[in-house]
């Protein structure tokens, strides 16, 4: 769904947070 | 096998994308569905932020939105 593909961005964007 | 998955979340399928056009973290997601990898949800947030520390990648900002990119 659209909402877990949100979910998982956010995930992935927390993840990268010191990187980006 | 027939139970594989049809497609592969590695550091060269990531490469292949970012050097054809920018993406969001969100575009790459939808390239490496989980129903096409295999991979769990988590599996894919971790493996795929593991592929991108390493490239690492330019960044740009399009319509406000953080795209990834890489040059040949």
């Amino acid at each position: 769904s659209s909402s877990e593909a949100d979910e998982m961005a956010a995930a992935l964007e927390a993840e990268l947070n010191d990187f980006m | 096998t027939p139970s594989s998955s049809d497609v592969q979340l590695t550091e060269e399928a990531v490469r292949r994308y970012l050097i054809r056009k920018p993406m969001t973290t969100k575009d790459l997601l939808k390239k490496f569905q989980t129903k096409r990898t295999g991979l769990s949800s988590e599996q894919t947030v971790n493996v795929l932020a593991q592929i991108l520390k390493r490239l690492n990648p330019e960044r740009k900002n399009v319509n406000d939105k953080m795209h990834f990119y890489l040059t040949e």
